[in-house]
């Protein structure tokens, strides 16, 4: 489980 | 995109809504933190850099990171020209240098990489959870607030707060973590919870 490399959230 | 993330982005744009109508209507930014304002614009502009590169992957997201940015720039444009004689900068009197000095402590020292775009988005993850005080504090010193004002400050508050479930769905459904975000949001919804509370019990 990695941190979301792409910002997909506001 | 669960019901959640929905409802806290369209909770987000409804306080957006709100704000102005309230300042066009009344013709005045009364109650309104100019601070808080501006801590605002800096969250997007730090936030959104990556409109710049990401702009083709979600029509969504673009448009709503174009309509927070515009629209908090647009309601600063209205506190300093056509409503400024109506701000009190006396009354808006919290420190914001410790607000903005923390979070870029904290982005600098814990984000997930060591670059401009990282730590900034880091940066304004934490000022966010923070910006609503000068609000608070506004809104504490002038004791009745308009009821419109307090919307406000509700639907603001319930953006981030119902990003929390978002987050905990997100987990067990796409094993989803951004623990950045969620510490933030959590202490952002602690900050909003004693005017929640007032809040509940006053509607």
């Amino acid at each position: 489980v990695v941190a979301t490399p792409f910002k997909d959230e506001l | 995109m669960n019901i959640f993330r929905i409802t806290g982005d369209l909770s987000h744009l409804i306080s957006i809504f709100i704000l102005l109508h309230k300042m066009r209507t009344s013709k005045s930014c009364i109650g309104i933190s100019f601070k808080s304002q501006v801590l605002y614009l800096i969250v997007y502009v730090t936030r959104y850099l990556d409109l710049l590169w990401t702009f083709q992957h979600s029509a969504y997201n673009s448009l709503m990171k174009i309509i927070f940015i515009a629209s908090s720039a647009y309601t600063i444009h209205l506190m300093l020209n056509d409503f400024k004689p109506t701000h009190d900068p006396n009354i808006d009197t919290f420190k914001v240098e410790y607000l903005i000095g923390g979070s870029a402590i904290l982005a600098l020292l814990f984000p997930y990489k060591w670059t401009t775009a990282e730590v900034l988005w880091s940066f304004s993850i934490w000022l966010e959870s923070v910006a609503i005080l000068p609000q608070l504090f506004m809104l504490q010193r002038t004791g009745e607030a308009e009821t419109i004002t307090t919307h406000y400050i509700f639907a603001l508050g319930a953006y981030r707060a119902l990003y929390i479930p978002n987050w905990l769905y997100r987990y067990f459904t796409e094993s989803f973590t951004d623990p950045i975000s969620t510490i933030a949001g959590i202490i952002q919804t602690i900050l909003y919870s004693d005017f929640f509370y007032i809040y509940y019990t006053k509607y």
